[in-house]
């Protein structure tokens, strides 16, 4: 242990300017332990760090970018969170208010864009030329890699939309039918 | 994903995640990042963990909660995130993890499976972020 106060996070390269930021943030005697996780997450969400984080990273099959955050208080062990938060970028300062204004821990989709906004929050559009571009290349290659299985037609050379065939769960292959199709790049 | 853990000097201490989830998902799709439990935890008793990767299997073993009660058994830090990875392998071997722990003296570990995970840290009087590798399990 190097002592504190101590910042510890995920991923060096573009993430060590939050972990620079929240341990800065703590030598001021001020900054909560929660305030300077919410500063360095924000770094990364204004930063995209290595494009996991915030705006204009990971869209889906519609490309759009929704982002998931949460942040949780050690003393209470109290959590707020929001789950495919859209149209606002600062996700884990509306996870702290979600922690901070509900008795809640988790909100989501447009639920959550609506108390943000009510919190004060600025509905910004999440995508940008390089996700809307590279999300345009994907359609055009066939939708390759996705996540979808047992549908129709075929999500291994095919776009959607896709119709659901009728598993048997009864039947012996019924296991390996639920397993991913090689992945599509990208992780959480 | 960003996951991230701070302790203050008080010996008080916080965790959060920030992520925009997984590529191409399925419009919807939430992954292990706003799980308490999974993307993040604490407790102040004891210590805290920030995780990354295959959200959609990590969410479903709450890894970082795992970690967390690892080391109120008395675990290391190093341990308490070994565990909870081997954890996943035993069902998903490929599956790609990364999970950071730290105690609430600031002690601190790694473990990591299917890539080159990394974790950054900062504390006491350092004057620099210092980055370590961890190699996979």
């Amino acid at each position: 242990s190097p002592g504190l106060p101590m910042v510890i996070n995920t991923w060096g390269g573009p993430f060590t300017a939050a972990t620079d930021g929240a341990y800065l943030s703590l030598l001021k005697p001020e900054t909560s332990a929660l305030d300077a996780v919410e500063l360095g997450c924000s770094t990364c969400e204004a930063n995209q760090c290595d494009g996991s984080v915030g705006y204009g990273g990971s869209p889906d099959e519609n490309c759009e970018t929704t982002l998931d955050a949460m942040i949780m208080d050690g003393t209470s062990m109290k959590s707020g969170a929001v789950a495919a938060l859209r149209r606002v970028k600062e996700a884990i300062s509306v996870a702290r208010a979600v922690l901070e204004h509900t008795t809640h821990t988790l909100l989501a989709g447009d639920f959550a864009t609506d108390f943000a906004v009510s919190n004060g929050f600025a509905m910004q559009n999440l995508t940008t030329e390089n996700s809307a571009a590279s999300c345009e290349e994907w359609k055009a290659g066939n939708c390759q890699p996705n996540y979808r299985i047992n549908v129709s037609p075929d999500p291994s050379g095919s776009c959607g939309p896709y119709a659901p065939l009728t598993l048997n769960s009864s039947s012996v292959v019924y296991t390996s039918l639920l397993q991913p199709r090689d992945k599509p790049e990208g992780h959480d | 994903t960003i996951s991230m853990i701070a302790l203050h000097s008080s010996g008080t201490m916080a965790a959060g995640t920030s992520t925009n989830g997984a590529s191409r998902k399925v419009p919807g799709r939430v992954g292990d990042g706003p799980i308490t439990g999974s993307g993040s935890y604490v407790d102040g008793d004891v210590g805290g963990c920030g995780a990354t990767g295959d959200g959609d299997i990590m969410m479903r073993f709450l890894p970082c909660y795992q970690a967390v009660e690892n080391l109120r058994q008395g675990m290391t830090p190093q341990q308490a995130a070994e565990d909870a990875v081997r954890r996943m392998l035993r069902k998903y071997p490929d599956v790609q993890s990364g999970i950071v722990v730290v105690n609430r003296k600031g002690d601190h570990g790694g473990a990591g499976s299917g890539w080159t995970f990394t974790y950054a840290y900062r504390g006491g009087a350092m004057n620099e972020t210092v980055v370590v590798s961890v190699p996979p399990i």
